[in-house]
């Protein structure tokens, strides 16, 4: 709030994680002191990986909740609202990690309004670890101020870490956190004097990031299966397993739009990745503008001597030239296919394309959906493709689909000062391959409704959910066999997946939320869903948006095909304005970034009714 | 003239000239989809000046919305709107506007006219005015591309070409002639170029002294950026 007219009573962060799968209330509540009506704003932020499931005010004693509603459908409701430019948007990008959400009601005098936004998120395990990101900026003091997270994990838990961007020494000791084998509580709750910036003054001290970070232990190769409420979740990621060699071409984008600090970027962050890299890895490196220049003709073992040669190489790749990026994977494909056709590259080995790229297609092959077409057919299902879109101005949905056509992922790359770091970071991600084509396999007669239960690759560090319904909703087991290619031999485990008894584990919990299986399996599988809209042919397009726009509103996701619209009170001034709370694509949060990059000031703004992108201009005149 | 692309989102422009003989009449927009034809005549300077360079600008441009039944000319004296068979003369001295079922007209007093053709195009036509005693200058028009959005991807000319964006990547910055316009390298439509860094001015804001506004220059007339050879946009009348 910017009057001190406006007290804020309370604020609270309620985060329940159970097997992964958090569920996470924030609540604020607000009274105006003033003998006047006022606009109160709630802002707050989620992980873009949520999905908001719920948005309630209670103002006066009367409650506005949201609907999540088909977003065309939404959309046509409210057209008048929105052509009249009525309508406020509640939700934007928010750096690279959040979105925020924001809403303003006006409030009558002495009255009060309490917001309680939720949300749901599976937590992805990246380089050994959860992360429960809760992002917090009250901007004044707070009566009462807590943010208490409970986690749930029948593995048991291996470590739990809490710390806050905003955590100075005296506030450190609040932080209160009890581990016991399966379960955590981690709180922080300030009184308003140790909010306080300093002694007698309103600045609080809260404003950050408080971060959680756990990992659960890992006993069986069989990995961790649940049975509950008749939907059962298996998370695989086995331990002590060799990692397998790979073959990795990076194919390296030096055309002119790369020139300055992307390029100097580029070249640090490869010399860092090119040191990692095993010694019973090979390795190719393919610079490339509108000419194609690969380092070596072939992939070549990552000796220290040729590691060494090729760092002395990185140091000298220079931008110049157009971007022919259809050339550059292609050549790429080739080299891999040659290395394994040839036998000179082992057997038994992962076979990776990393492209890094910041622009578009303009030289050889520039048509984006054609590139997407030869690549597929190049690799036709053999090796994955991994795309790092640098900057804003990639296409960077082009490269998304193009890696998940090609079983990788592609990550944005932030223009910044950490962009080195960025690129180093994904490639640890997605550099040790423990497993290739890992099958997970239940019985048919007695599950349903799966998730993707085929992986190309398990990378050290990750983890593999797959969920799905049981058809005997009181079957507390059923075998399940694990089938993958391992560095020196096939890796096959089965087992026994029992339904646990909650009771017995958290005798102390009379509920902790009980249908969290099956919400679980819809996220997964909306997200999958989702993905499946993108990258398969016409016909499983459409089925995949459909059975995801179903899904979403049944399960009352806030995806990218629905939308939250909340009905605000009636204005004295005017007629009723409906929010709407969308999802954010990947493509949209770039957008928004494009544009807040020129407007300062816009992402702290209050929600603005109508904004005008700038846009090119063509014209003549004379000197 | 100098033309100019400006390219808010990779924060950039790219301008060049083209000149040819006083009374050539270039194609700047055409859009047999939607009708729209949007030409201009050069003229030169009253007399060669001393350095010996006849510069040359636009003073007159014709303007037609053939799905509309709309035609427009704007030269440096008046502003001529024809539809159904009725002539409309406003002067740049007016401070007008006219709003009928096509098109929308509006003159400030800063001598600016706003065209906004129905579900089409929208544009600006600057009038400079120079004095009147000057020995060498005369009055000329800027025209200035606000929204383009609706014409077809069919869209050409010298202007129109751009409508739809343009790829391009600049590279192997290097000093040129004058220390503070280096040179570089541009690769645009699959060809090479030799361009210069520069500026050229947007009068919009203040159509006195306008804004600089930096823009790699591409030299000969814009040669390798325009598709085909400038002269391939000369027409033989206003309409």
């Amino acid at each position: 709030t910017n009057e001190k007219t406006v007290e804020v009573y309370r604020v609270a962060v309620d985060c329940t994680v159970t097997s992964r799968f958090a569920h996470t209330v924030m609540t604020s509540m607000a009274v105006n002191k003033a003998n006047v009506s006022q606009e109160i704003f709630f802002e707050m932020e989620l992980p873009k990986t949520a999905f908001i499931t719920n948005f309630s005010m209670e103002i006066e004693s009367k409650m506005y909740v949201g609907e999540v509603k088909e977003k065309e459908k939404a959309k046509k409701q409210y057209e008048k609202a929105v052509s009249s430019g009525r309508t406020a948007g509640l939700v934007k990008a928010s750096g690279r990690k959040m979105e925020k959400f924001s809403v303003s009601v006006n409030i009558a005098a002495e009255s009060n309004v309490t917001f309680i936004l939720t949300y749901e998120e599976l937590l992805q395990r990246k380089l050994g670890q959860y992360e429960i990101l809760t992002r917090v900026k009250p901007k004044t003091l707070v009566q009462e101020f807590e943010i208490v997270t409970n986690i749930y994990e029948p593995q048991g838990l291996s470590y739990v870490d809490a710390h806050a961007t905003f955590l100075s020494n005296e506030l450190l000791p609040l932080v209160e956190k009890t581990v016991t084998d399966k379960k955590a509580r981690i709180s922080f709750s300030p009184t308003m004097d140790q909010q306080r910036k300093c002694p007698g003054c309103d600045g609080t001290l809260i404003d950050g990031d408080f971060i959680i970070k756990y990992d659960v232990n890992r006993q069986t190769s069989l990995g961790d299966i649940q049975i509950v409420n008749g939907y059962f979740v298996h998370f695989f990621a086995p331990p002590d397993l060799p990692r397998v060699p790979k073959n990795v071409v990076f194919v390296i984008d030096r055309s002119g739009s790369m020139s300055g600090i992307k390029m100097q970027q580029t070249r640090e962050a490869m010399l860092a990745i090119l040191k990692d890299l095993h010694e019973e890895d090979h390795f190719a490196l393919i610079p490339f503008d509108s000419s194609i220049e690969p380092w070596k003709e072939s992939l070549i073992k990552a000796t220290k001597e040729n590691v060494a040669e090729a760092m002395a190489y990185v140091k000298k790749i220079n931008d110049r030239g157009a971007t022919d990026i259809n050339g550059a994977v292609l050549r790429g494909v080739e080299m891999l296919v040659q290395g394994k056709q040839s036998k000179a590259l082992p057997d038994r080995s992962v076979d990776m394309i990393i492209l890094l790229t910041d622009g578009m297609p303009n030289v050889g092959v520039s048509d984006t959906s054609m590139i997407q077409q030869n690549v597929r057919s190049a690799i036709g299902g053999n090796m994955s493709l991994f795309c790092l879109g640098f900057g804003n101005g990639v296409d960077y949905g082009f490269l998304d689909v193009m890696s998940q056509q090609n079983k990788g992922l592609a990550r944005r790359i932030y223009e910044a000062s950490d962009a080195t770091l960025q690129l180093q970071g994904f490639y640890d991600e997605v550099s040790s391959p423990l497993l290739s084509e890992v099958d997970l396999r239940y019985p048919d007669n007695a599950v349903d409704l799966l998730t993707t239960n085929h992986f190309k690759q398990l990378f050290n560090g990750s983890e593999i959910v797959v969920a799905g319904r049981l058809m005997d909703n009181d079957m507390d087991n059923f075998l399940v066999e694990v089938f993958g290619q391992g560095f020196e031999e096939d890796f096959k485990v089965q087992g026994q997946a029992r339904a646990l008894d909650w009771g017995v584990m958290y005798p102390d919990e009379e509920y902790i939320f009980g249908d969290f299986t099956e919400r679980l399996w819809a996220y997964l599988t909306i997200q999958q869903l989702l993905d499946k809209s993108k990258t398969g042919a016409s016909d499983e397009k459409a089925n995949a948006t459909a059975k995801a726009l179903d899904m979403s509103l049944q399960y009352s996701f806030v995806t990218p095909l629905t939308s939250m619209v909340v009905t605000k009170p009636e204005n004295e001034d005017g007629p009723d304005s409906p929010l709407i709370a969308d999802k954010l694509t990947e493509e949209q949060r770039q957008q928004a970034e494009k544009m807040s990059g020129r407007h300062y000031g816009y992402a702290s703004s209050p929600p603005r009714l109508a904004y005008y992108p700038p846009t090119p201009t063509y014209f003549v005149d004379g000197d | 003239p100098h033309f100019m692309i400006e390219l808010p989102d990779r924060d950039d422009a790219l301008c060049f000239n083209i000149n040819d003989k006083p009374g050539t009449i270039f194609s700047l927009v055409r859009d047999a989809q939607s009708g729209i034809l949007v030409n201009g005549q050069i003229i030169g300077d009253k007399k060669i000046p001393p350095d010996g360079k006849i510069n040359t600008y636009f003073w007159r441009f014709g303007i037609i919305h053939k799905n509309l039944g709309v035609r427009l000319e704007v030269n440096t004296q008046d502003i001529s709107v024809f539809q159904d068979g009725k002539r409309i003369k406003l002067l740049w001295s007016d401070t007008a506007s006219l709003k009928g079922p096509n098109v929308d007209l509006l003159v400030t007093k800063d001598r600016s006219l706003k065209v906004t053709l129905k579900d089409s195009v929208k544009f600006v036509i600057l009038l400079h005015k120079v004095w009147e005693k000057h020995p060498y200058h005369r009055d000329y028009l800027g025209f200035y591309t606000l929204d383009s959005h609706l014409l077809s991807p069919s869209v050409h000319g010298l202007l129109g070409q751009f409508y739809h964006g343009i790829e391009y990547e600049v590279t192997d910055l290097r000093p040129g002639e004058f220390p503070e316009k280096p040179d570089a390298t541009m690769f645009v439509k699959g060809q090479e170029l030799n361009v210069t860094r520069g500026w050229q001015r947007d009068f919009r804001n203040d159509v006195k002294n306008g804004e600089n506004v930096p823009c790699w220059f591409i030299h000969t007339n814009g040669t390798g950026l325009i598709d085909g050879d400038a002269t391939d946009y000369i027409v033989s009348g206003l309409f």
